[in-house]
């Protein structure tokens, strides 16, 4: 693993006073090699790189630490200060009831987080209802339905006969009529190179007018996340990001290359197929688990 | 990386950037890359141009698996397993694949092994529906086992040429639930000799690194015949299948390029290769 990589690198700096653009050199080589084999992307991985170097070199090599945990300790404070330093809430304010959309490709997890955001909405006392507005793929309003029933929440009960746009502006009078403060809207996965459904989650979105819009993302994604987050930032105004699929054994990178590209925060991560699966994003855990 | 007029560290640079970039990994990148640099010192390659174009060799090479082919006629039924983790388009793929054997002039079955999540034996009979094949089902959290046994009565029974099983999307690292798999394994084994007869793993072209890693526990638990590899109509690249088909040796089947009927595709480890460079 790293820190090993990093205690070869450094075994012969011990006595000698200060890291140096020389002695770092490999080390660095080994740091950004960790980042990709973890799938953080190439520019991001390469740009990281260079701010570690920038804050390492001419530091003292401390009595305390071995000159490999040192630099790890500087790699680890930089990442994890780079995807946010803390945790960051979801921002629901404004008139009621507020909307919450879920975007982003095709299976990354958007329609089991937005049960799962109910879940835990509920449990802070707000009172959410269901939203399907995913009517091109199949049984996927089974699928929200089903959901919200295992929840004993209320789901909007869409057809695949209407657009999404119909769908989400009945929705206001449906949480009306259910006393409902926050819409979680499913949208259909879809690519963030096809224009025309990029279009229609632009409209979705001036009839929401919703207080987050929130990029499901999946932990495994390679270096195509950063095409993906900043085509869908660019394009809709991400206000954070759900990253799925924590529970398998992907390093994640893409959540720093994400976080690179939109400096959008990563509010929740996924971590299992159970609806009460879903934690508050820690940053330093994010850290630890990249650098592996 | 066009227009270089010789081969200097930039260019090496500039190709090491587009595979890693496409997913290829880094010690993929590093092993293609030393081959090709081999090359350059025993003066062996000279132009840019030329360089690029063994690159693409040497992908295609590693991508062309040797593997018997797909002979669907040689048993009766034709049983393929299909696994994989969750989301990367499994029962998408079915229906894909329903529809290719119909069309080949097959009778084609689908089971509906996935019992748990929400909606997906409802999301299997409408590909069912699509495709004009019959699917066998039971109720919701039913023993997926016993649906797959149920399947290949069924499947024997009605004569079938076919018979595609959807399995639900788990984490390979999950210890339980490689388990229920292997159970399912076990039972289509107990049902025929030789079954199943393919076990083909779908990948998601978006993943990065973490497809070996899917890719080497499924093939150790229950062993993997062949892969999908889905999404590439996306901007994906899919380069992890190289390091996949270089350490485990698995042919790469089909591609899916997009989410209808008939978006599906023989692999072509060249086309693969081209997009690539
Ligand atoms: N292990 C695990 N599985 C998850 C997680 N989140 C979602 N899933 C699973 O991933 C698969 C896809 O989830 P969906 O919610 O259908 O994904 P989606 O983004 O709505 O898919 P589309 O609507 O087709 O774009 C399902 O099998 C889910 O159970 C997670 O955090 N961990
Ligand atoms: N663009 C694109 N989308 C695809 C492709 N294959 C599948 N999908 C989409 O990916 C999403 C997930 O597909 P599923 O077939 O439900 O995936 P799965 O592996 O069965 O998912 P689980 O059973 O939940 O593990 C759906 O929205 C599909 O339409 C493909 O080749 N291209
Ligand atoms: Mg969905
Ligand atoms: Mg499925």
């Amino acid at each position: 693993n790293l820190s090993d990589r990093l205690q070869k690198v450094f075994k012969y700096l011990k006595g000698q006073g200060k890291l140096t653009e020389e002695n770092i050199q490999e080390a660095l080589r080994e740091v950004r090699m960790a980042l990709l084999e973890a799938d953080v992307h190439f520019k991001v991985a390469k740009d990281f790189v260079s701010g570690v170097a920038s804050r390492a070199v001419g530091q003292e090599v401390l009595q305390s630490l071995t000159p490999g945990q040192q630099v790890i300790k500087i790699v680890n404070e930089d990442l994890t200060r780079l995807m946010g330093g803390k945790a960051e809430p979801l921002k629901l304010t404004g008139k009621l009831p507020n909307g919450i959309m879920m975007v982003g490709l095709q299976g990354s997890g958007k329609t089991t987080s937005t049960a799962k955001l109910a879940l835990k909405l509920s449990r802070e006392t707000r009172r959410p209802c269901l939203v399907p507005a995913d009517v091109h793929r199949p049984a996927a309003i089974d699928q929200l339905v089903t959901l919200g029933k295992q929840l004993n929440l209320p789901v909007y009960a869409s057809r695949t006969d209407q657009k999404p746009e119909e769908i989400v502006k009945a929705a206001f009078a449906f949480a009306r009529e259910h006393n409902c403060d926050t819409l979680l809207v499913d949208t259909a996965g879809r690519l963030h190179v096809d224009d025309e459904l990029m279009g229609e989650l632009d409209r979705v979105k001036s009839i929401v007018e919703p207080s987050e819009i929130l990029l499901v993302a999946d932990a495994m994604t390679g270096q195509d996340a950063v095409q993906v987050a900043d085509t869908f930032h660019d394009r809709l105004g991400i206000t954070g990001v759900v990253l799925t699929k924590l529970d398998g054994d992907a390093r994640g990178g893409a959540a720093l290359s994400i976080r690179a590209v939109t400096d959008c925060p990563i509010k929740y991560i996924g971590m299992g197929e159970k609806l009460d699966a879903l934690e508050v994003f820690h940053p330093d855990r994010m850290a630890s688990r990249i650098l592996g | 990386v066009l227009g270089k007029k010789t081969i200097d560290m930039d260019l090496l640079d500039d190709l090491e950037e587009v595979l890693i970039t496409s997913d290829l990994g880094v010690r993929t990148t590093q092993t293609l890359l030393q081959r090709v640099t081999e090359k350059i010192k025993r003066k062996e390659l000279k132009e840019p141009e030329k360089l690029r174009e063994q690159l693409r060799q040497e992908i295609q090479s590693i991508l062309d698996v040797p593997s018997p082919p797909l002979d669907l006629s040689a048993q009766h039924p034709f049983v393929i397993m299909v696994v994989g983790v969750n989301g990367v388009g499994k029962t998408t793929t079915i229906g894909k694949l329903a529809h290719q054997f119909k069309g080949e002039g097959r009778k084609v079955m689908l089971a509906a092994c996935d019992t748990f999540r929400a909606a997906a034996v409802e999301q299997l009979v409408l590909w069912g529906e699509r495709a004009h094949v019959p699917v066998i089902r039971q109720k919701s959290g039913s023993d997926p086992s016993a649906v797959a046994f149920d399947a290949m009565d069924a499947a024997v029974s009605r004569h079938m040429d076919v018979l595609l099983l959807d399995t639900a999307g788990r984490m390979h690292t999950k210890v339980n639930l490689m388990e229920e798999l292997k159970k399912v394994h076990r039972t289509l084994q107990r049902k025929m000799e030789w079954a199943p007869h393919e076990i083909w793993l779908v990948l998601d072209a978006t993943t990065g690194q973490n497809a070996l890693s899917q890719a080497r526990l499924f093939k150790e638990t229950i062993g993997v015949t062949g892969l999908i590899l889905t999404k590439l109509d996306g901007t994906a690249k899919g380069g992890i299948a190289v390091a996949i088909c270089d350490e485990l040796q698995i042919p790469v089947r089909y591609i899916g390029i997009g989410e209808s009927l008939e978006d599906l595709r023989p692999f072509d480890p060249q086309e693969f290769a081209r997009a690539i460079f």
